[in-house]
């Protein structure tokens, strides 16, 4: 089985990137196939890795040309962590793609024909709701949804919900929000712990009906914030090469352990 | 004179809301006739100051209509603080605005046709540059980027200042980058200083040249992370109402008054 998961957010700077990146490369170091899919034209996955710097196929062409192979645009950055970078040529994809019947579609076809097959896919989606993200949104399973425990991210949420929905509708019945992972977290108030609570109660009563995000929970340990996660991408890391013992490393390497355990189980 | 400043950042979640909201609030607090315009259609700007829940005339309706002015769309807030509120129905502007030749200018012309006069007015814009933030650049003076000091953050400025500099050209020759303002500031660690310090490098680089950026400079003092500052929008509260003491206050306060020490030397 594979596990395709949209690391999705409207909102920008919440932690898409930095969750995509650190949790690909944490399942990667436990020994899970993983492929890390950068669909942002600000490229920031690609060179949080060090990865996509040369001229060859980027995701832009995966999926501009039907021509071009998952295989031949996917590098190796990584034991068991293949990327399929970006490049800020991305931007154009709205444009080029405007015409086609199966624009959104393009990604999931690509990942079908591939001969590559991987324990888990990871999609970095950017801040909008364009293509792109579309794109990643048709060809996952599942919806990670990044976002930080303040108030207004809180009012974000719902609107982000219902646009999953619609989406799911439209183009992936398959689709499911599973979860939510908080970023730069600091529970050291009561603010964000009341956030946090109200979420639980709200992925708690959702049990019962029939939305697609009815099995969505808030991932645990919440992400604490760590000046250690800002920097690694300086230095083309994941957090786990940068700082092995840091508290980015133990959080993320908590949440890349569960998310293990349960495709374990699948 | 009135100091028109746009704060500006195609990045989401950098904090150009809360620094609109609180440079708004202090200059008004002292004694500076102020207006803030909303131009986000997520209205955190407005929901932040408990401002335009009702259904009058907002910026929306100014942009769109021309008979609409901005005597009747303006609120006052507070004490010398007056608002003109967003509303979410104005992620509409975009489509309505489309075929008009002057659909940049709409914000611009509203401000010089109205017989409000301000000393300073403050401009919220979306993270993207469609055409509400370019109503945005077009109708201000000055802009001020928010955004954090992050080695991610530093490769999007010149992006940024790039971008402005384009818009000044084709629609707003008078326009300026003048300020920086660091947000969530995490001064401990030796990474965000080196950031600050490329920065100030880099502007102090371009005082020689001719760019639109070549008065720039990074404010002092950077606003450091302060959870008072995420929770004070759920009370309606700016900061200096919900905690006149905490960081946030101490930071924003200074650079509230940094700007009408400048206002007075104009
Ligand atoms: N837990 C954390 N602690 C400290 N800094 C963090 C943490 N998580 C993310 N950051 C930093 O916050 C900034 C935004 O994070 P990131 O780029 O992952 O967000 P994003 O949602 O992908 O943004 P975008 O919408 O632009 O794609 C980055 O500079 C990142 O390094
Ligand atoms: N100095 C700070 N300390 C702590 N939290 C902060 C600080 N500045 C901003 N925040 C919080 O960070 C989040 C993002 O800030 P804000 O909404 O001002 O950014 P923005 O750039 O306006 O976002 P958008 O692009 O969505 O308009 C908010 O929840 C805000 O309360
Ligand atoms: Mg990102
Ligand atoms: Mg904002």
């Amino acid at each position: 089985t594979t596990r395709t998961i949209a690391l999705m957010n409207q909102k920008g700077g919440v932690g898409k990137s930095t969750t995509a990146v650190n949790l690909a490369a944490g399942v990667a170091l436990r020994g899970r196939r993983t492929l890390l899919i950068d669909l942002d034209p600000q490229a920031h996955a690609s060179l949080h890795l060090g990865v996509g710097g040369d001229l060859g196929p980027t995701a832009y062409d995966v999926l501009v040309d039907p021509t071009v192979k998952l295989e031949q645009a996917t590098i190796k950055a990584r034991e068991n962590l293949w990327v399929l970078p970006a490049l800020t040529d991305m931007a154009g994809v709205e444009t080029e793609l405007a015409g086609d019947n199966d624009r959104v579609q393009r990604l999931k076809h690509a990942i079908e024909a591939s001969e590559l097959k991987f324990d888990f896919i990871f999609i970095d989606c950017p801040p909008s709701l364009g293509v792109l993200t579309l794109n990643g949104l048709v060809a996952a399973r599942e919806v990670f949804i990044p976002m930080q425990a303040h108030f207004l991210a809180l009012q974000g949420l719902s609107e982000l919900l219902k646009t999953v929905k619609e989406v799911g509708k439209s183009a992936n019945p398959n689709l499911r929000v599973t979860g939510v992972v908080l970023c730069v977290y600091d529970g050291t108030t009561s603010h964000s712990r009341e956030v946090v609570a109200e979420m639980d109660g709200f992925f708690e009563q959702s049990r019962q009906n029939n939305e697609p995000w009815k099995s969505a929970r808030v991932y645990r340990p919440a992400v604490r914030r760590n000046v250690k996660l800002a920097e690694a991408p300086s230095f083309g890391k994941s957090i786990f090469e940068y700082d092995p013992s840091c508290p980015g490393s133990q959080d993320y390497g908590k949440l890349a352990e569960t998310l293990t355990t349960e495709w374990d189980n699948l």
